[in-house]
């Protein structure tokens, strides 16, 4: 229905326009109430026997907690089949009339499950008197009764080996709750709900998987995250930032990890070991024009190392080497890393790249603990 | 500590004293660089705000300052992302000092293993600190001597919790050497050739330490976190400042 007088109509009024036939004005919608998705139909319609007038008012009732609980005493085999017929009546598209069940599912139902309800205090529903509820096959009114394929369980719940239901959230968590104890047969990562690591089966819970920080002892839990172009390269967290982005002195990745390892050591056959910068994913040689040593304590700092214990300019051999050459005022830049005081694209005249040693920190001596001679 | 003996002055000269006023010491911290202390995350439960610490170095009897004694406030206080209360995983946490400590033959940093470098069960290492001692708190540092155990036959001891990979087990099963209350973030140490130490745990967890439920000790295993903790002083060193 297009317009608010035509939803009258289709309770009879006759503001309805002509043009909006009755059909198109049907009461019928789908379930989307998670307990009664099994249901071999599809489409209901409100208020529904407990007077609810909506499915998100039938999924915080007392009626829809109360049912899976009761389900699961296994009191008897259609017992949701039957609390979801009025739950979610069955809506009929024609007429969007309830099609209700039958009287017999509902005095079964009552029957079996009302003393287990009464074991605990509790009392069968008012609104499930079953007088209400039409005769199978009388009077030419037609009712819902359970087939041999009707789903004993609902989505929300786990069928024991027996037929039995029992909570979902049961299902493997230590403790048996299936009178043949199969919801706790099988548990593997996939039956608890979790992502399992290939190499050693470990199970791991969804909200680890792709977090930055590896699980799995082969890091398999943070691949495949994410699907960066190609002139683009993955940050740790997996977003993706573009490659010419990669150490250029300011933060793009929201973790920062374009801004990581920039400076490395690179140690030829000589032994000598070159200052080398990660800049847009290529590596470069620093080139030794203007250079101080206050750039070698910085380049030593931001590698983890101590003091630089010796720099040399070495002579590039290389024709055409990949240079970054120090920014003209490096100085004023205030900048807190190597990598950001260095600019690309300028050329070398002393063609002498920095060659760099780095003393390690000294760590873990007691120099002040003092022999005890005997 | 149960079960070890009183520590000499400058022994383990990374061992420092994480305090707050009005109680004093709260927990121990270990020193891993000169600007830079190592502890356990659930010492700051409740108490994340940086300002209302102090770090003390070089320090022995925590009732009698010495002259090799610095105290450092705290700048910056890194939890990790992960650290759980309800099971105690992932219970680690960076300290930024509010300065470089000048360095002594009394306050020194200890190395940090590679992350590869894991301890092999029956190695034998030692655990330090100003907690409980069983009958009483001690003023001077205590140390003892335990032996790693592996995490299976660990996970034995402890049936209600999970031991993860970012715990290492370390004591007896009668519970004789053991930390304890007041011990949590200080340091489990091993020697490696040539006479240096390194740091393979901070004193986490365990059970009742003077009760009659006795066990090993639970310590974060260091090894686990060395790329996190180098990550994150890089970050806080020349990204954030």
């Amino acid at each position: 229905c297009l317009y608010n007088p035509c939803l009258d109509s289709c309770g009879g009024s006759s503001l309805c326009d002509p043009n909006n036939s009755l059909n198109n004005c049907s009461q019928c919608e789908p379930i989307t109430l998670e307990l009664c998705m099994n249901l071999p139909y599809n489409s209901t319609s409100y208020p529904n026997y407990f007077g609810h007038r909506t499915q998100k008012e039938a999924s915080i009732s007392w009626e829809s907690s109360l049912f899976p609980a009761l389900v699961q005493t296994n009191c008897y085999k259609y017992l949701m089949f039957f609390s979801c017929t009025i739950l979610v009546p069955k809506c009929d598209v024609n007429t969007g009339e309830h099609i209700p069940p039958c009287r017999a599912l509902c005095e079964h139902s009552k029957e079996r499950c009302e003393s287990v309800l009464g074991i605990v205090g509790l009392q069968w529903p008012e609104d499930t008197d079953c007088s209400q509820f039409p005769e199978e096959n009388s009077d030419n009114q037609t009712c819902l009764m359970p087939d041999e394929y009707v789903e004993e369980c609902s989505p929300s719940h786990f069928k024991c080996r027996s037929g039995q239901c029992v909570l979902a959230s049961r299902r493997c968590d230590g403790q048996a709750d299936c009178d043949d104890d199969s919801d706790e047969e099988n548990c593997g990562c996939k039956e608890r709900d979790l992502w399992e690591c290939p190499s050693n089966k470990q199970c791991l819970k969804h909200t680890v998987i792709c977090d930055g920080f590896p699980d799995c002892p082969d890091y398999m839990d943070e691949k495949n995250c994410s699907f960066c172009q190609d002139d683009e390269l993955e940050c740790a967290n997996h977003a993706c930032v573009s490659r010419d982005l990669w150490c250029d002195g300011e933060a793009d990745c929201s973790d920062s990890s374009d801004e990581w390892d920039c400076v490395t050591l690179s140690i030829n056959v000589n032994s000598s070991s070159f200052l080398m910068v990660h800049r847009a994913a290529t590596e470069h040689h620093v080139c030794a024009d203007g250079w101080q040593e206050i750039l070698s304590q910085l380049a030593c700092k931001q590698m983890g190392l101590g003091e630089p214990s010796v720099t040399k300019l070495i002579q590039e051999q290389e024709k055409e080497p990949r240079w970054l050459t120090l920014h003209s005022n490096w100085e004023s830049l205030n900048g807190t890393t190597l990598h950001e005081l260095l600019v690309n694209g300028q050329s070398c005249e002393s063609r002498s790249k920095i060659s760099l040693l780095c003393t390690k920190q000294d760590c873990g001596r007691r120099p002040a603990a003092r022999m005890n001679k005997r | 500590i149960l079960g070890g003996r009183t520590s000499r002055p400058g022994r383990w000269p990374w061992q420092c004293s994480l305090q707050s006023e009005p109680s004093g010491h709260i927990c121990g911290c270990v020193l891993i660089a000169k600007k830079w202390v190592l502890t356990v995350a659930h010492c700051f439960e409740g108490r994340e705000n940086a300002a209302v610490w102090k770090v003390v170095l070089g320090i022995n009897n925590l009732d009698h300052p010495s002259v090799f004694m610095q105290t450092r406030f705290v700048k910056t206080i890194i939890l990790h992302p992960r650290y759980s209360r309800a099971v105690v995983d992932y219970d680690i946490s960076i300290v930024e000092l509010s300065e470089d400590i000048s360095e002594t033959g009394y306050v020194r940093p200890v190395c940090l293993p590679n992350p590869e470098q894991w301890l092999e069960p029956d190695t034998y290492c030692y655990i330090t600190g100003w907690g409980h001692m069983g009958n009483k708190m001690p003023f001077k540092l205590q140390e003892g001597e335990v032996r790693i155990i592996s995490l299976e036959h660990c996970q034995s001891y402890f049936d209600m919790k999970t031991i993860t990979t970012r715990m290492i087990c370390a004591g007896y099963e009668s519970g004789t050497v053991d930390s304890c209350m007041g011990d949590s973030g200080g340091p489990l140490v091993c020697e490696k050739p040539g006479g240096r130490w390194t740091l393979f745990g901070l004193t986490s967890w365990g059970s009742v330490c003077f009760s009659k439920v006795l066990g090993p000790g639970v310590y974060s295993n260091v090894s686990y976190f060395v790329e996190w903790i180098k990550r994150q002083i890089y970050i806080q060193t020349f990204l954030l400042n």
